[in-house]
């Protein structure tokens, strides 16, 4: 999906800063 | 299951009673003591004082410590319940408890929406909303002309703002994230359900003995 037809919110939720997945990368 | 040679080991400072981290969030007592063995490893990345500094969430998040990210930035202030500027063992697992897949999904909601009310005013501003977008566009090296940077965010307000008064409450949230679920896919780590055998080396020091 191109960013600019995205709802703000579901752009920011792409963040890597929002991952919290990648602290239980060993 | 019971351990057959518990085995003390040194607690940091901030070490909380597993029972007690249990009865507060969604995790087992077990999965505390697992979730200790995460955290002594994160909070010894950079400076081995049993506190989770900024720069050894970064690295940990980005594998780089030097790494600014505004969202980071937030999730760690979040976390940073007693907003000293570390994060000890016990805001680490209750607020790590909010991801956690049996966590109420009204906790997820309210976490996003701080998460995103930057000034913490209580509400999501155009001008914060615009700089989230910027900051992401700007972390994902993507270009957007700022017109149309305007009309994303522009186009979000019309929806979000349900009252028109400019900014976004937390009624108004709510009611978003009815409307696009997924805007909380971020707000759910399944790794959460499975994080004794992530960290199984807890099997062996635990102290805790479940009784199930």
């Amino acid at each position: 999906q191109s960013p600019a037809a995205m709802n703000a919110f579901e752009l920011i939720s792409t963040s890597q800063g929002l991952n919290l997945g990648s602290l239980f990368e060993k | 299951m019971g351990c057959c040679h518990s085995k003390k080991v040194g607690r940091t400072p901030g070490y909380e009673d597993p029972i007690t981290l249990a009865s507060e969030t969604p995790f087992t007592e077990s999965e505390v003591e697992a979730l200790y063995e995460l955290f002594k490893k994160l909070s010894s990345s950079i400076i081995n004082d049993g506190l989770i500094h900024r720069e050894e969430f970064q690295l940990a998040l980005f594998r780089n410590c030097k790494k600014q990210n505004l969202f980071a930035d937030r999730i760690f202030d979040l976390f940073d319940l007693k907003r000293n500027g570390v994060i000890d063992f016990g805001e680490f697992v209750r607020s790590l408890g909010v991801f956690h897949p049996n966590a109420p999904v009204h906790h997820k909601i309210e976490f996003a929406f701080k998460l995103y009310d930057l000034r913490q005013t209580g509400f999501i501003e155009r001008e914060e909303l615009k700089e989230m977008v910027v900051a992401l566009l700007h972390e994902s090296e993507l270009v957007l002309a700022d017109d149309v940077v305007e009309a994303i965010v522009d186009k979000t307000f019309t929806e979000a703002d349900l009252k028109g008064d400019g900014k976004i409450d937390q009624e108004e949230w709510d009611e978003l994230v009815k409307k696009y679920p997924a805007l909380l896919k971020n707000m759910t780590l399944p790794y959460l359900k499975d994080i004794t055998l992530a960290f199984p080396s807890f099997i062996l020091t635990s102290e805790v003995e479940d009784i199930e």
